[in-house]
């Protein structure tokens, strides 16, 4: 994936086949940020894999204080790129056992 | 480490701790 200096993983292993899943993100690198970055932390939250839109997130963490708006694209790509991942890691694991 | 807990209006909980040092500059 791109390397946008915001870094998200995930914060709990992977079944496989839990719906929502625990990630975690934070700011590798703020100079890759329009904004000014507050140094707040690693942020966690849950992401439902299918009902749930990456770019959706990164508005509510705008909303909450954590990024500016200028950086929403970026911070919605980072999570879009975690969890495609996610995703592609799923299918690779299921048509490996067939 | 710390940790706080913010709530956004939609119901999300967004919980902040502290960045993985470790993990900060992974290859």
């Amino acid at each position: 994936a791109e390397d946008t200096g915001v870094r998200v993983e995930l914060n709990e292993e992977d079944d496989g086949e839990k719906v929502s899943i625990a990630l975690k993100l934070w700011v590798e690198d703020p100079k890759k940020l329009k904004g000014k970055y507050k140094d707040t932390g690693a942020i966690e939250f849950t992401f439902d894999l299918v009902n749930e839109v990456p770019e959706v997130v990164a508005q509510e963490m705008v909303e909450s204080g954590f990024f500016l708006d200028c950086d929403v694209k970026v911070v919605g790509k980072s999570i879009r790129d975690r969890v495609a991942l996610i995703k592609w890691r799923r299918e690779r694991t299921v048509s490996s056992g067939n | 480490g710390e940790t706080a807990q913010v709530v956004h209006s939609a119901g999300r909980k967004f919980i902040v701790s502290p960045v993985p040092e470790a993990r900060l500059k992974e290859p």
